[in-house]
């Protein structure tokens, strides 16, 4: 596959904030994120994926000791936007694996998934770049998705 | 917010797959991918957000030329696995901007969403790095989008 896994990354700390059912229309992701941004809140990941019937999901992710201030401001936008629910996860993480040459990226995500399947891990959310797949798992995986993934990928050798 | 957009990328040709409704449990992610990876199919985007009542839905695109080969081998593996629906759309494309310091990600995410918004341009797919906000938009606006996000972050001026 030519592809080389330099490392495994991951990001404690993290909570998920997901708007369920917004419209999808041009507008509407600029009015989630416009006023977090105002806030001065950091967001790392934000993820949506395809919609349906008009409607999308839409999910980022903060640190954690920023949860409580960012659902106070979709909480204040409520009137500007209509979506069909919020909801907050205050104990994910994020595990990446980082490498370049990923373009095979199905082969080695493959096999990262199938990794963390025969460990028991659910995997929550999926986001990529062309050097980077990242996961977000509960919290309570992070260890033994670290650890398996170094097995997996042959990282452990110095 | 200390970040500098460096430019901004976009890749044409571009098709999605989107399975909607699978199981949102550890193997599943595997089941879809490893198929594909074993066909020696190259995945770009790799895009699951949250799930809701044990359902999930899953995206991931593919250079244009490989979408049938890409959807053959859904077909095939249908018995492994339960969903609700499959689609692909294969005039798509993925636009990026691509800087350092993003960690102000929703500051920067949120003047790129209200650009494209001003440009009637929606948004169908959101995916993040580090380094990188990519969106993916219907291939009709890939010159409208580019061109007003170049304006917006001012990167005509050589
Ligand atoms: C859901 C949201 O991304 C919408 N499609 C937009 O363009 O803003
Ligand atoms: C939907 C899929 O990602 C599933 N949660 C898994 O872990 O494989």
């Amino acid at each position: 596959e030519g592809a080389t896994i330099s490392g495994i990354a991951f990001t404690k700390d993290e909570a998920e904030i997901t708007i369920k059912g917004v419209k999808d229309q041009p507008g509407v992701a600029a009015k989630i994120l416009g006023p977090i941004g105002d806030a001065k809140i950091e967001v790392d990941m934000i993820v949506q994926n395809v919609g349906s019937n008009g409607l999308a999901d839409f999910t980022f992710t903060v640190s954690r000791n920023t949860l409580k201030n960012a659902m106070k401001v979709i909480e204040k936008n409520k009137k500007i936007m209509s979506y069909e629910s919020v909801s907050s996860k205050n104990n994910i993480v994020k595990v990446s694996i980082v490498g370049v040459g990923m373009r095979s990226h199905a082969g080695i995500a493959g096999r990262m998934f199938k990794c963390l399947a025969k460990n028991k891990v659910n995997i929550r959310m999926i986001s990529t770049s062309e050097i980077k797949i990242s996961v977000v798992i509960d919290q309570k995986n992070l260890e033994i998705a670290v650890q398996a993934l170094h097995n997996e990928f042959k990282l452990n050798k110095k």
